[in-house]
């Protein structure tokens, strides 16, 4: 039991390393489990190494840094079970316009291989989609798609 | 696989015509102002695809999903959503190039779903779907929200996550 | 006890309404006593009807209006205490960018009064200030004021 | 009143050289990426104020507000801010043009107060911004994280916040 997890910890482990040092070029982070020897007994924490600083637990964190850990850490879950479609609703609130072009052009790499359908507000994963859905309430507080733009090839 | 179609017809803010959107592999956003149906369309495809909990589609029970009329119009009569697989590869196993899935909730609450115009039970549409667009125990559907509970959650609650998909 | 209370509520309720429709042309909002007749026996709700919807209780908004409406009702608590320096930190996420120049455009306005230090990524928030002072993080992890930009009169 | 300026030495992510901010009356937007440290000075504002809850600025301890030499530099040996008041129009019971009001917080965790560099109690710094600057009971600070609690606040949680202004 606890080998089934060891396994699927260690896939996750190395995924959530590899997928923060893109995202914060510079920097590193780890999975730490609690209890080593018993890991069902212990939590899960985050350590991370932003460029130029020191270890710091996840919680030690700013506001953005926690974001960018979090994506990290979901993106890491979905190469652990990779699907044919991502949908995502608005994963790029607090995150900083450097931080947010690195997220959306990790979308766009791995989008070549998965369809991925995001909602967002801002502007650097609007630019990342090849295609744009604008959605829209008329008076009547009825939503319309108002529209399509193929980008074609980016 | 890939959805290359997702219709609306009557689901939360969608009023009763059809809405059509075309979709291709790749990179697809959806955007708009606050408030005016974005996450209905991600909803949209949680709902086709089999979810189970109204909740997560922000509904107290399922036929809260039906349009309701807005502001002074007419409710519609059932909420429909309809999803087009592209099969051209063969790898879904039905013997068409477009596997079209649909579910339905009616004002009774009462939800049916349809592949290929072919009415049948929700558990055939899980199997056709398995590990191929759902990916069950996986996270491939991020609700507005959710990145937010991942930086909240406390160190047994991320093992437990580990656990879960393991 | 409850008539202080009254008082206290009649002014918030007022202002929270004006501020609204200022972010939410078209729309409107209300405070809403639980209980009119035993206000302190019952809890306090906020009823919006955004440009061209139907009233709705606020939970039951999307998560942009959410976060207008929340803003609306801090603006609202600030005026009825009013102080001469307002300081802020990121109170613009999840708004998107039509709602955030109206938020920042009543941080402006209401900065001619009182004196506002706001902490932001959003560009629309930026350009409204009349001052802009840069943070940058340096290798050692010390961080440096880098650019005080005084951008004359706006 | 308006604050001119406001000093930071050894606090949080600014190191043991004094950080200057000068300030006008208006609105001043402090800008940069992720973690540099916006959120530090914002509760440099709060900290020289007279906050008396270590944890509203993120801080276990006290003595966690100073500079810990970030990434293999020296510790300083105190934190300290100090807040320049315009009081030209003579608003502040105080004989100056400007009143300096400053905050030290040492490696034992204690603190001390200065009023244009004359040590006082911090009780006579409190009396002295009183309804001025630190509006008891008002929202004229709002910590980042702070428009998520009011958004999941329940009405009776909305409720009592009117009561308190009461
Ligand atoms: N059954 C329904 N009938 C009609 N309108 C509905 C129904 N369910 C939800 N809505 C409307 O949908 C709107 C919310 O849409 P949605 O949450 O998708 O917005 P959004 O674009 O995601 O906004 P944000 O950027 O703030 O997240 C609300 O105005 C709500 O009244
Ligand atoms: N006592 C201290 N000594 C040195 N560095 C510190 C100290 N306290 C906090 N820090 C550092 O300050 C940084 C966080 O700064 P801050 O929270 O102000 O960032 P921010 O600019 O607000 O980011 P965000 O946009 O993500 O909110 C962290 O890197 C943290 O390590
Ligand atoms: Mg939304
Ligand atoms: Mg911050």
């Amino acid at each position: 039991k606890t080998e089934v997890f060891m396994e699927t910890f260690d896939k996750i482990s190395k995924n959530f390393t590899k997928i923060f040092e893109t995202l914060s070029p510079g920097g590193t982070a780890e999975l730490v489990l609690e209890n080593p020897n018993a890991p069902l007994e212990g939590g899960l924490e985050i350590e991370a190494r932003p460029a130029g600083k020191r270890v710091l637990r996840a919680d030690a964190m700013s506001g953005g840094e926690k974001a960018l850990t979090a994506v990290a850490f979901i993106f890491a879950l979905q190469r652990v079970k990779p699907a044919t479609i991502y949908v995502m609703d608005e994963i790029d609130a607090h995150l900083d316009p450097q931080n947010l072009k690195r997220v959306a052009k990790m979308l766009k790499e791995s989008s070549k291989k998965s369809q991925t359908i995001v909602a967002t507000l801002r502007d650097p994963v609007m630019s990342a989609a090849d295609r744009l859905f604008g959605v829209n309430m008329d008076k009547n507080g009825e939503s319309h798609i108002v529209s399509v733009e193929l980008t074609g090839t980016k | 696989v890939y959805v290359s179609k997702i219709e609306l017809r009557g689901f939360k803010s969608f009023g009763n015509k059809k809405t059509v959107l075309p979709l291709s592999p790749g990179l697809t956003a959806i955007v708009g102002p606050n408030g005016c149906g974005k996450s209905n369309v991600i909803e949209a495809f949680s709902f086709v695809l089999g979810q189970l909990s109204a909740k997560t589609m922000r509904a107290e029970k399922f036929s809260d999903l039906i349009f309701n009329g807005g502001n002074g119009g007419r409710a519609a009569p059932f909420a429909e959503v309809s999803l087009y697989l592209d099969n051209s590869r063969g790898e879904l196993p039905v013997d068409a190039k477009t596997v079209k899935i649909s579910r339905r909730v009616s004002r009774n609450g009462k939800c049916a779903y349809w592949i290929n115009n072919k009415r049948v039970p929700r558990q055939r549409v899980i199997e056709l779907l398995g590990g191929i667009i759902s990916s069950a125990g996986g996270y491939n559907f991020i609700m507005q929200g959710d990145v937010d509970r991942f930086i909240k959650m406390s160190s047994l609650e991320r093992r437990r996550i580990v656990d879960d998909m393991a």
